[in-house]
């Protein structure tokens, strides 16, 4: 799965998903990645959210959608896509989900309960791009 | 404001990587990503900066998606793409795609040029023609893939609980 999260020079956010699925599935299994509130979410003024991992687990905790609630309700981007994954972990174990997202002020976060998640970001006018892979980064 | 763009290529385990190559053509596929996002952002808007993101990605092959897409249970190519803009909660998604590279632009198309939020099958495989983005199979499988998922196949019990009994009914276990 890969995703993307933008906010534009106007304020408008947007977001993309797009996967092959599990290798394996059973011929004709969706995932959460078509499904908005799901595999993502956009809202001027709020956010936008991409989401990866097990999509069983992602659709049936909306996570992208819970991510965009909390920030409407006045938790930091930083920390919604935290509590969303902290959720997801206790509801059905590590190793399934993991968040990009962006605030209507141009701030970003990720968050992910697997080993690692590729992830990067960039804003004009910055000389370079900041790429991770393990928690740590 | 100034244009922004965050990117992920998929959360998982070490293992997904085939060696270190792999993984440094994956991160060096994030910064392209990156950088296509805010090339979009001069011409157009937040929309156009997340899907040619994604195209990029979808197009690069070391990824879970598009290109790189891994095999179903009968060793087919599926893909599920959806996109979202943020101003008025458009949305345009795809799913149980099999003759596309680029799902995610198929999933814009959905948004624009139908009255539709979510098309499947072979309507999306007829957008997909319409609007020259079919591929044939050919394009989306090669021998690696193959490999990968008959080795796999031999231990799916060991992935899915009720799957492997569906597969063993299919005969797909030997």
């Amino acid at each position: 799965t890969v995703g993307a999260v933008a906010l534009d020079r106007d304020g408008n956010l947007a977001a993309a998903t797009s996967t092959g699925g599990t290798i394996l599935k059973w011929p004709g299994r969706v995932g959460d990645s078509p499904l908005p509130g799901a595999g993502y979410w956009a809202e001027n003024g709020v956010c936008a959210v991409s989401a990866t991992g097990i999509g069983e687990f992602i659709i049936r905790a909306m996570a992208s959608f819970r991510v965009a609630m909390l920030i409407k309700g006045g938790i930091k981007v930083s920390d919604a896509v935290k509590q969303v994954v902290n959720y997801v972990t206790s509801l059905f174990g590590p190793g399934n989900i993991g968040l990009i997202a962006i605030d209507s002020l141009g701030n970003v976060a990720s968050a992910f309960n697997t080993e690692v998640m590729g992830r990067a970001w960039g804003r004009e006018g910055m000389d370079k791009v900041i790429v991770a892979h393990f928690p740590g980064d | 404001v100034k244009a922004t763009i965050a990117v992920h290529g998929g959360a998982g385990s070490l293992g997904y990587f085939v060696n270190e190559e792999h993984r440094q053509r994956y991160l060096n596929g994030l910064v392209n990503a990156v950088r296509a996002g805010l090339e979009a952002a001069k011409r157009g808007n937040a929309l156009d900066m997340v899907v040619e993101a994604v195209t990029s990605m979808e197009l690069d092959g070391s990824y879970d998606a598009g290109k790189g897409s891994v095999l179903n249970l009968y060793g087919e190519v599926e893909q599920d793409a959806g996109v979202m803009w943020g101003k008025d909660l458009s949305v345009g998604a795809v799913a149980s795609v099999k003759h596309v590279i680029n799902a995610i632009r198929l999933a814009r198309l959905v948004m624009e040029r139908t009255d539709h939020v979510l098309i499947t099958g072979e309507g999306a495989e007829e957008l997909a023609r319409q609007f020259g983005l079919w591929v044939p199979s050919t394009e989306l499988i090669n021998e690696s893939k193959i490999n990968r998922y008959k080795s796999l196949l031999r231990n799916l019990r060991s992935r899915y609980e009720k799957n492997t009994d569906l597969a063993r009914r299919l005969g797909l276990l030997g």
